[in-house]
């Protein structure tokens, strides 16, 4: 007899944690690592404050040929978290803050909880979250997470009073890794966020006890983004349905005004004309039949204005620029800002640089940097969209070739980020994102084709 | 003040459901078939009856310039499901049959869901499902999935006489999607399921009416695969946690013998003579620190028997040769079945074959054939492990290049395939698995050479 089971979200990643990014004891190090700096960068963010984070992995034991035991330390001045979330955002799988239409780093409500999984199935160890959102008291709490129900357990919860009025949150648990495969890719990890976050101060002690400091450059934060409203190409009937269920508004015109991304009075109007909707209508009252003819008409009508970036916070010229000097050093470099556009009614923009020369290595192939809302993707290049560009293009129509010592920088930065994988390994190769990244790696390319010439033409010169 | 929310596993897929494969109009039309096919012959396998499955994709609508409304019915001969479950089967994402350690092709309890997910919020209707298990009954079910809870919506539900006493299982719904991109890709799939799943029939009938028949060669199954037990090398805490909070047994050498894969009572007294541990001890008196000792001694002890294969099904020479032969029709094949190996606890088996001449077409690359637990794998083949193995192979060294005309096919069966993602697009590069794949490409590849030298050979003396 078939014998049926129902499994919990986070009993689902626990037995597909490959499917998260813990595929094996050197890559969970990293992502161990990785998830947690970037829920701090967030939180830190949304205050507008520079960060400051502070990672420790010290040495706690052995365990096995070639995996150690480790305490992983991560501090941070972000927002915190209030007593009554910290145990669900550290402890429950699919919760968080995240669920909205912003650029963030964060966007599953996974990341944190799969570290503190991957340490509790390897150590059976408690994490500790320490959290104050700068009010009169700091909460300390002691979990572990119950995976077959996905829930928390608290194990203990202690007060203290908050006497320097400190903001900020600490996570620390024990994880079985090989930290030593995974030091290159956890400093180039940190290498490339100081690049693309260069307010950010970043340390790094490692099991060896040696420091790594990445000091900001500037203590100035770049625009915000923004949480915006769905766009209308982006809709399905799911989406319609929530909508129409949670509005206050009892008429189709203000419905389309205030739940849509720019949709105007204007537009609003024309659309209903085109549709045969009256603007009167309670979209409470609308049939199944009626939503379905909507969905249809959201994404046939022409005149809805096309996605507005303004939600989103790009790195911009200058900063990519910035970065490029200073970490690659290069003889070089050209950066060119896409405009901004959709994927199924996300907004997005592609930031793309080229780097040449200085000193950039000669490694017989380009040195390929990707970075999506901020965050550096350091494994499965071959799978990337841009790198499936960079491989498609006819480089020697621009007389560039493999061999040069050649940087390219690729940035996108959505309201969702179209990742392949849930450990947002890379990016997915999505027709609207393929042609704004080969577009941007043109002119770039143009822009070193007339370096180069120009370089040749003073080169003869001097010969003669 | 920052708002968190808990979103539920359905939820979590359909706003990520390009994670999940359903990444556009044209991969959702294929994914939705993938999923049923795979489902149903799941079924009858389970039965070891030779399945007869019929697919029906006709045109119901338009939906905007590139895509189409068509009604998907996917019929059966297989075990079929008892009424009780039919809801959550279908209605409930995270729920099924297939969580046991066993070479099935599904693994996940989400592929069907995400399929009548997808088709719900395309298009507003529900799904029917009609199955009997060859009782006296047949149970019709009107079904949507109520997407924020992660439950069944159950419309309707029909009881009918089984006069026949017919068995299987009927899924019908509707979804949008662009037929005509996925086609091609949809009639891959079919061709190559038949060729290794030879004993399997299958129909279908796309939107112009046109029928398609993959008729059985043989009526003859293969040997099943067996459920088996975790294998020591595999073991976290969190599994040892669960096994001993279910075993039955009350000291530790019963445990160890019924819970763990080919661990007989010699072995099991040296593993506790090894590690220290009294074999009367009461598994459920171990403290924490003892289980994870536990977990280390599982993985450190060297005399553990490798995992026997003998639970898994693999191809057979035999098969995947008269597979290529009737399919590609070349003039040589060689086939290669590796012995059983592991990766992170679980065996696998890898089959490799290689097709030259004859039929297959010269294309300046390869053709590579992928497949998985018997399912064949479509998508995303740069990023696939065999790819990659393929890629980095010295193939001069066997006198083959890739503008020869040869075709190649890998196929993995395993309790545990890695894929890397949820939508089963490609298997992670795992060490052991590309190990296994390189030596038995190298093998064929020697066969390859030896036939091509031959040939040589043959053609220079009657060139005399
Ligand atoms: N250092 C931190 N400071 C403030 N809030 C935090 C911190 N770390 C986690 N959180 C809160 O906990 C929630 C859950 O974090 P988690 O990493 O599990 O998911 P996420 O960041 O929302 O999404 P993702 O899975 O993409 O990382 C976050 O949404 C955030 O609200
Ligand atoms: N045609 C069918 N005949 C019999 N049982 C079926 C059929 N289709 C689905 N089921 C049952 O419904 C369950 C859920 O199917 P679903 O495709 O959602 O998940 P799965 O096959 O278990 O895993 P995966 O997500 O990897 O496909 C299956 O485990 C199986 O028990
Ligand atoms: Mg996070
Ligand atoms: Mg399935």
């Amino acid at each position: 007899q078939t014998t049926f089971e129902e499994i919990s979200a986070s009993d689902f990643f626990y037995r597909n944690r490959d499917i998260a990014g813990f595929t094996n004891p050197s890559r969970a190090i990293f992502a161990a690592i990785r998830e947690l700096v970037e829920n701090s960068l967030d939180a830190a963010e949304s205050l507008r404050i520079p960060p400051d984070i502070y990672v420790r992995l010290s040495y706690e034991g052995g365990a096995s040929k070639e995996t150690q035991i480790f305490r992983l330390r991560v501090e941070d001045n972000g927002i915190g978290v209030l007593p009554r979330h910290i145990p669900s955002a550290f402890g429950q799988v699919l919760f968080g803050s995240k669920y909205k239409l912003k650029q963030q780093r964060g966007t599953f409500g996974l990341g944190g909880k799969m570290a503190i999984l991957y340490g509790q199935i390897t150590t059976h160890q408690p994490a500790c979250i320490i959290s104050s959102t700068g009010m009169a008291k700091i909460y300390i709490y002691k979990l572990m997470i119950d995976i077959q129900r996905n829930r928390p357990l608290i194990l203990d919860r202690k007060v203290l009073i908050n006497k320097e009025q400190w903001k900020g949150t600490i996570v620390e648990f024990c994880l079985e890794g090989d930290y030593f495969r995974a030091m290159p890719k956890i400093l180039d990890y940190f290498k490339q966020t100081a690049m693309v976050n260069p307010y950010a101060n970043l340390t790094f002690v490692d099991p060896k006890g040696r420091l790594y400091r990445f000091t900001r450059v500037t203590r100035e934060m770049p625009e915000p983004p923004k949480e915006t409203s769905p766009h209308p190409y982006g809709v399905d009937v799911e989406l319609l349905q929530r909508l129409i269920q949670i509005t206050p508004y009892k008429n189709m015109l203000e419905f389309l005004r205030n739940h849509f991304h720019r949709v105007g009075e204007i537009t609003a109007r024309k659309f209903l004309e085109f549709s045969n909707i009256s603007p009167s209508k309670n979209p409470k009252k609308l049939s199944h039949e009626e939503i379905v003819k909507l969905m249809h008409m959201l994404k046939r009508f022409k005149e809805f204005l096309p996605p507005d970036a303004s939600c989103l916070s790009p790195l911009g010229e200058e900063l990519l620029k910035a970065g490029v000097l200073k970490e690659l050093k290069p003889e070089f470099v050209s950066v060119n800002r896409r405009k901004p556009a959709t994927y199924a009614g996300h907004p997005f923009i592609i930031e793309v640089g080229i780097a040449y020369g200085g000193e950039i290595p000669k490694k017989g192939s380009f040195m390929i940097y990707r970075f999506a809302n901020r965050i550096p993707l350091l494994y499965d290049e071959a799978s990337d969209v841009s790198v499936r560009v960079i491989n498609a293009m006819n480089w020697r129509r621009y007389k560039v070739t493999p061999d040069m010592p050649t940087a390219i920088l690729v940035h996108i930065c959505s309201t969702k980020v179209p990742y392949k994988t849930v450990g947002k390994e890379f990016i997915a190769d999505r027709p609207e994102v393929r042609r704004e990244i080969a577009n941007g790696l043109r002119e770039t390319a143009r822009q070193l084709q007339r370096f180069l010439t120009r370089r040749e033409h003073v080169d003869r010169e001097r010969k003669r």
